[in-house]
C-alpha cells in the first residue's frame, strides 16, 4: 500500500518544503522507500536534494500536462531510500493550461494510480503557496493533507481557506481526504506563539498532530549541503523532532 | 506624480505584506496620502487593516477582470492618509481566467492611468507568492518593484526567477522598471543570516535598500490590532526600520 501525504497551505512560508525534506529524510531513515514529488514552480525541493532545477529534463509538470508516465520522470536522491520527481519552472504554465483539460483535477490521482504497483511506502507532494489547480490536483491524489502552520495571525487564518478547499475536494473526487495540522517554527518563549498555539488546539483538537517542530536554524541551513536535516545532523532537535512526526504519521497510516 | 511601488517575491513568507502594511503606514505618518492595492488571495493586507475579507463587495478583481473602475473600489482605512482597495478571495480565478483577455497583462497599468489624476502620491501593490499573471500586472503597472528577501538560502535562490520576470517585463511593456532588494526578518546574531547578507550585498550592490529590517515580534503583533507598527507601537525597532526605508523610498522616488 502505497501512502499518498499532500503537504500544503496556501500561506507562504510556514515550512511546507522544509517538512517535506525533513520528513521524507526521516521516513527513509526508519526504513520506509519514499517518493517525493515537487509540484512547485520555485523547485525548493528539488534544490535541497542537490539537483539543480535548471538541469532538469522530466519533471513533475510533464507529469500533470504532457501525460508522461510518472515511473519516467523519478530519479534517485542523494538518500537512500528517498527518490524524487524533480520541478522545472515550466511549472507556472501549468496553473494556466491544466484547467483546459475535462477533469484536470484527477491527472496526477490518475498518474499515480497507472504507475502502481510502486515501491515506495510513501509519497510526500510539496505543493505552491496557493490552492489553484496544481494544489487541487495533490488534495484530489492524497489520502492525507499534512497542513504546516505558523502559530502567527496570518498563517491561522489562512487555515479558513484550506478547511473549504478541502470539503470541495471531498465533495467532487476525493471523499476519504483527511488532514492534520503541523506547527512549525515554535518559539517557545514567545508569547504570541504560545496563544495561538493554544487557540489551535482548543480549534481543532485532534485534527493537529501531537509533535510540534521548534525554531532549529540547523533547518535553515541543510538544504545548502543538499540533504535533509536527519542526514545533516541527525542529533539536532531539528531531527529528532521530525523523527517524532514520521513515527506518529506511520501509526496514523497504519491505523486509516 | 503617483509612484507605483509593486511588493513582490514569488518566495512565500518573505514579509511581502508586512512591508506593505508597514511601509504604508510610515509614509501616512510623514504626511504622505499613499493608495494600498491587495492584489493577494490570501488578503492579508485587509485583514491587518481590519477589513473582513469575506464582506468586501468591490475588489481589486473587479479592477483586473471585470474593469470596475478603480475609484469605485477605495475604500478608507482607520489610518489617516491611507486607503485600500481590498482583495476578495475570488481572486483565485483571476490567475486563470486573466490570460483570456489580450494584453492581459496591461490591465492593471489602464485602470491606474484611467483613473489619474488620483490624490497618491504612493500606490502600494502587495502580491501573492507567485509569478503569475496577477504579478505580472503589478511588474507592468509599478515605477519600482521591491523585493522583500530573508538572508536565507531558498529566499535567496528565489531572486533568479525575479531577475528574469524584470527582464520579461522591461522587454514587454514596462522599458522602465527598476527594483531593490529588501532584506526582512534578519537576526544579527545568526551566522547563516550574515554571510548570505554578505553574498547578496556583493551580487547586488546598489540593487539592495541600506535599510534592513530585522526581527521583531511587535511587526507579528500589530496586524492583530488591524493597524501598521507604525501606529501600534510607533517607537519600536520594527516602526524605526519601517520609517527609515520610508524615507529612503521617499529620496529614490525624488532621484527618478
Ligand atoms: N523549524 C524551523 N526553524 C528555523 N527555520 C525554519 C524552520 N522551518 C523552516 N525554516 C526556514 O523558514 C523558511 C521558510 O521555510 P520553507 O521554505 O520550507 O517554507 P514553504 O512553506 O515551503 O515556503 P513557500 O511558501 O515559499 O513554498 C526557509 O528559509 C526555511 O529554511
Ligand atoms: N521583521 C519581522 N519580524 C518578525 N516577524 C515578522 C517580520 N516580518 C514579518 N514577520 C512575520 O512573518 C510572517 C510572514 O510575513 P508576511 O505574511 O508578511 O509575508 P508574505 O511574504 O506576505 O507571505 P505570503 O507569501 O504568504 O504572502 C508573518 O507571520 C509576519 O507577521
Ligand atoms: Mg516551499
Ligand atoms: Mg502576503
Amino acid at each position: 500500500m502505497t501512502y499518498v501525504v499532500a503537504i500544503s497551505n496556501e500561506k507562504g512560508g510556514v515550512a511546507k518544503t522544509t517538512t517535506a525534506l525533513s520528513l521524507g529524510g526521516a521516513l527513509a531513515r526508519l526504513g520506509k522507500k519514499v517518493l517525493m514529488i515537487d509540484l512547485d514552480a520555485q523547485a525548493n525541493l528539488t534544490l535541497a536534494l542537490g539537483i539543480p532545477p535548471a538541469r532538469v529534463s522530466l519533471g513533475s509538470n510533464d507529469v500533470l500536462l504532457a501525460s508522461v508516465a510518472l515511473q519516467d520522470c523519478i530519479q534517485s536522491s542523494p538518500i537512500s531510500g528517498l527518490d524524487i520527481v524533480p520541478s522545472n519552472t515550466k511549472i507556472e504554465l501549468v496553473e494556466q493550461l491544466l484547467p483546459v483539460y475535462i477533469n484536470y483535477a484527477d491527472r496526477l490521482k490518475n498518474a499515480i494510480a497507472e504507475a502502481l504497483p510502486l515501491p515506495y511506502e510513501f509519497i510526500i507532494l510539496d505543493c505552491p503557496p496557493a490552492l489553484g489547480a496544481v494544489t487541487r490536483n495533490a488534495l484530489t491524489a492524497a489520502h492525507l493533507l499534512l497542513i504546516p502552520t505558523q502559530a502567527e495571525f496570518f498563517s491561522a487564518y489562512a487555515l479558513r481557506n484550506m478547511m473549504q478547499m478541502i470539503q470541495t475536494v471531498r465533495r467532487e473526487g476525493n471523499p476519504y481526504l483527511s488532514y492534520r495540522i503541523l506547527v512549525t517554527m515554535f518559539d517557545r518563549r514567545n508569547r504570541a506563539h504560545r496563544d495561538i498555539y493554544k487557540q489551535l488546539k482548543n480549534t481543532f483538537k485532534d485534527g493537529l498532530f501531537s509533535t510540534v517542530i521548534e525554531v532549529d536554524t540547523k533547518l535553515r541551513e541543510s538544504p545548502i549541503s543538499g540533504v535533509p536535516i536527519t542526514h545533516y545532523t541527525p542529533k539536532s532537535r531539528g531531527a529528532q523532532q521530525y523523527r517524532a512526526l514520521a513515527e506518529e504519521l506511520i501509526r496514523y497510516a497504519q491505523e486509516k
